[in-house]
């Protein structure tokens, strides 16, 4: 469902580049439960933003369900963003100034679906994260795990076919971090396609595909 | 060094109040190696917050070094952090414009310490959490587990008596995570007073004393 080929990327600052991903060639098939595991710094966060369309490689090429992305322009691009991909973002990057609920309906109202329904599956969503009681609050209200949760269920809003999670649990508790955990293993069991980036080893080993980075490279 | 009595805190919505700690009475010792851990929303950086003064209670005291610190005038507040406390935060809250460098300068620069000592002591601390290579980066040019090593440098750039560390290794991989703790008993060898949280129970344990907070309330 995502294949990358010979893909390189190079940040460029002022005097110095930065090469983050050194050649990467990586197929991810559709249904699977990849995760990916490496060192700070290693490059997964920038490979996760090259699978979810969210950058461009420097080198090498893209392609998402058998498309190439750098022939599609940002509009079509940003349609596949928003249809099939849902994406939790290590950063969070929640909208200050909406409510948990709403931040949870942006991508369903971005998406072109009706107030009833998105509040109404944006209420489950939260509800399902256990933040029932958390809705109305910003994100300035919320713990740092309740943030994370708020992140997870915006993803899946939209239903998508491709779950991209940057350590959704690096801010949650081993019982929280299980219940997100199950909730990514029941989408693959309904036929979402997983890929997970974690640091904890136990929940890393539980994908079907094991992806282990290393300075930009795949190893091992 | 630091004590809690009868501490409450609640945060006031519109029309909601949020209980998030609800009666807590806590000593800290001097040199003592504190973990907090409990589940995601149980109040666990408010209690930070409060120990930190970066924040006052609802009811209850809190005292730092014996001083009520209700009785304090916002500057002898700000002295008291500046120069006793270093935080290490969630959500960690670096500089956008200034490089990681420029950030761990930062807390020096306010305590007077004269620019070549400041930068001097910056680089080595950043070496000591391996971002030797990555001064001159600026937050957005640095992963999520980098731009938590920075805050990590930061906080013990004015040499602090007591360490507040939030989450330290939520970002990081198992190796990185493990080389943050080691900082942390060394800090605690030479005396130092250590207050972690952390939802990862294998560093968790390593402390000396075990707090476990649970709906706002200290149990077990
Ligand atoms: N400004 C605020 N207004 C209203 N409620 C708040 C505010 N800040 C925090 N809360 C609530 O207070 C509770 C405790 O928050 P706190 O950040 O202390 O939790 P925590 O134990 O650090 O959680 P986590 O492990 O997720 O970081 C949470 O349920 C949160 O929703
Ligand atoms: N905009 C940028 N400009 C320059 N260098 C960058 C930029 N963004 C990231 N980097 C560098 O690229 C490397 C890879 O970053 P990336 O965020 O992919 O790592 P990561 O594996 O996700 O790390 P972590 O586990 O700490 O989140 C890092 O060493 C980082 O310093
Ligand atoms: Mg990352
Ligand atoms: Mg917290």
């Amino acid at each position: 469902i995502v294949r990358l080929e010979g893909v390189e990327k190079t940040y460029l600052m002022d005097r110095v580049k930065v090469p983050a991903l050194r050649g990467i060639n990586l197929s991810i098939e559709k249904g699977d439960y990849v995760s990916i595991m490496g060192p700070s710094g290693s490059g997964k966060s920038t490979l996760m933003n090259l699978i979810g369309a969210l950058d461009r490689p420097t080198k090498g090429r893209v392609f998402i369900e058998g498309r190439d992305i750098s022939k599609l322009s940002d509009n079509s691009l940003a349609r596949i963003r928003r249809e099939k991909i849902g994406f939790v973002f290590q950063q969070f990057n929640l909208i200050p100034r909406l409510t948990a609920i709403e931040n949870v309906e942006l991508p369903m109202w971005f998406a072109g679906v009706p107030k009833v329904q998105r509040v109404k599956r944006a209420a489950e969503l939260l509800k399902l994260v256990g933040l029932g009681d958390r809705m109305k609050h910003r994100p300035t209200e919320l713990s740092g795990g309740e943030r994370q949760r708020v992140c997870i269920a915006r993803a899946l809003g939209n239903d998508p076919e491709i779950i991209l999670a940057d350590e959704p649990t690096g801010n949650l508790d081993t019982k929280s971090g299980e219940g997100i955990m199950r909730i990514l293993e029941e989408l693959n069991e309904r036929g979402k396609t997983i890929v997970l980036v974690t640091h904890e080893r136990e929940f890393g080993k539980r994908a079907n595909t094991i992806i282990k980075i290393r300075d930009g490279r795949i190893v091992g």
